[in-house]
């Protein structure tokens, strides 16, 4: 038996619109803990991970850990039927192969119920280790968004480099070249407006612009965004969310041939 | 020119 309760259920509305781009079809796992996804894209360069912890909902009960697998594809369509102001409650029952979403308005004077088939998924789960990151970049989410748009009608890869100047976005493409520096810039009246940079050591790195791209589509999550560069490690971008988790877009580098 | 890595390349399968 699995009931999870979530009065801001334009939370997972905003989730499904953040990863179903990037990801088609994936296993969300529940268990004590939480309600979690790991999934990777087609291409297998980038991986999500999705942690929505049992205490942030308004009801959690999952008797034993359960996986489904669900097309985030069907799973949105459902969800965009949830007013933006509805409390979505995730039903589901050992042995069957359905989901039901319930949606309840503010006021309680209107109730559906969607069902959802389930389908077996064979995903593989990848082992995330713990790192030491060489630079931590945070930043204004919007303002990440603007520069990989930006930079995405120039070039179709960024260099990200980190140094104590502040952190460099670099593209290049046919009609020219693009470099936009953002300094540390800390705001003590709005703290999500700052751009701090934590750094151990200089780093630099290429990533694909079209997966920054679509990470971006997070950003309505939080008004920050994490930027953790490795040179060794893809590249973690973070956006948390409010006292209940996180997601979590990794992507392996471009290295030079 | 750049070569784009797997991820699998870097977190081992569970």
């Amino acid at each position: 038996m699995l009931e999870l309760r979530l009065i801001q259920g334009s939370l997972l509305k905003k989730v499904l619109e953040a990863i179903k781009d990037l990801v088609t079809e994936a296993n969300f796992d529940c268990s004590a803990t939480g309600f979690s996804l790991q999934a990777m894209d087609s291409s297998h360069v980038a991986l999500v991970a999705l942690l929505l912890r049992s205490e942030g909902f308004d009801h959690y009960r999952c008797d034993r850990n359960l996986s489904m697998g669900i097309n985030l594809n069907n799973m949105s369509k459902m969800l965009r039927c949830a007013g933006p102001e509805d409390i979505i409650t995730i039903k589901g029952d050992d042995g069957t192969d359905t989901v039901t979403f319930m949606f309840e308005s503010q006021k309680q004077d209107k109730i559906s119920d969607f069902e959802m088939k389930l389908m077996d998924i064979d995903s593989e789960h990848l082992g995330i280790p713990d790192a030491e990151y060489q630079a931590i970049v945070r930043m204004p989410s919007a303002e990440f968004a603007r520069i990989c748009k930006d930079l995405g009608s120039i070039g179709d890869t960024v260099v990200i480099s980190v140094t104590k100047e502040g952190v460099k976005f670099f593209t290049r493409g046919d009609v020219g070249s693009a470099n936009i520096v953002c300094r540390q810039n800390t705001s003590v009246d709005k703290p999500e407006d700052s751009t701090v940079i934590e750094m151990n050591e200089p780093v630099s790195l290429t990533f694909a612009l079209r997966y920054m791209n679509s990470f971006t589509k997070a950003t309505t999550l939080s008004e920050v965004v994490t930027i953790s560069l490795s040179s060794e490690l893809p590249v973690v971008v973070e956006y948390k969310i409010a006292e209940m988790g996180y997601i979590r877009f990794y992507l392996a580098p471009k290295i030079e041939d | 020119d750049t070569r784009q890595f797997e991820i699998k390349t870097y977190f081992s399968k569970k």
